[in-house]
């Protein structure tokens, strides 16, 4: 565990808890797409598999369970509690777009072709694109709420973090794994334009606004 | 590294 690692999983653990928040306070999961949140949910779930089977931290299964409850519970919170306020009409991306060639390339590129191995392959690869229908519902309505914008920030820094932990890891470990990095760069490549949006805008008090 | 990296990320 090195800093970037760390920082990364906290900025993680934040964002999560930033979107929480946002939906429990307002009772409203208006510009937030649930189409993300349950890929998100796909994510951890074919991911952290692993926590039947191997133990690797105390610190690590903490945040898996972490993670799934979470993911569980904002998934909860706009399919059933917040249903009435949930913005359907815009977040109109097609996730199926998104799972079959992830499901595809995992079981074409994997480092084993087990069972395991291309789940915890497939929630890398659908993980690096699970944000584009939260990306889509932005672009669609041109606009998010400053909170929204948080949660994405946080959300985008936690994979930027992570790739400075594999080149520490890289250097100081000899430690590499070609497709989280990968993946990651993918993941992170995605965020730049909301990045620049962020940084332009978001921090000097604006509303994050597309141009027309 | 390469095949059967340890997962000990998250």
């Amino acid at each position: 565990m090195n800093i970037f690692r760390f920082a990364g999983d906290l900025s993680h653990v934040f964002a999560i808890i930033i979107l929480l928040l946002k939906i429990w306070k307002t009772r409203s999961c208006a510009g937030i797409s649930g189409k993300s949140q349950i890929l998100f949910a796909v994510v951890y779930l074919t991911r952290y598999l692993d926590l039947f089977t191997t133990y690797v931290s105390l610190y690590n299964s903490v945040m898996k369970v972490l993670f799934l409850a979470t993911s569980g519970a904002t998934v909860y919170l706009m399919y059933v509690k917040f249903k009435a306020t949930y913005d359907h009409n815009h977040d109109s991306f097609r996730i199926e777009f998104l799972l079959v060639p992830c499901a595809l390339l995992a079981l074409v590129i994997n480092h084993e072709f087990t069972v395991m191995e291309v789940l915890w392959t497939f929630s890398i690869y659908l993980e690096s694109v699970a944000i584009l229908p939260q990306l889509f519902l932005v672009s669609r309505t041109g606009e998010a709420e400053s909170i929204t914008s948080h949660y994405l920030f946080a959300l985008g820094s936690y994979r930027a973090l992570y790739l400075l932990n594999w080149v520490y890891r890289y250097m100081v470990e000899s430690h590499y794994d070609l497709i989280a990095i990968f993946a990651g760069v993918v993941q992170t490549v995605l965020y730049c334009d909301f990045f620049y949006l962020y940084i332009t805008k978001v921090l000097k008090g604006k509303k994050l606004q597309l141009p027309a | 590294p390469g095949v059967n990296a340890k997962k000990d990320e998250l």
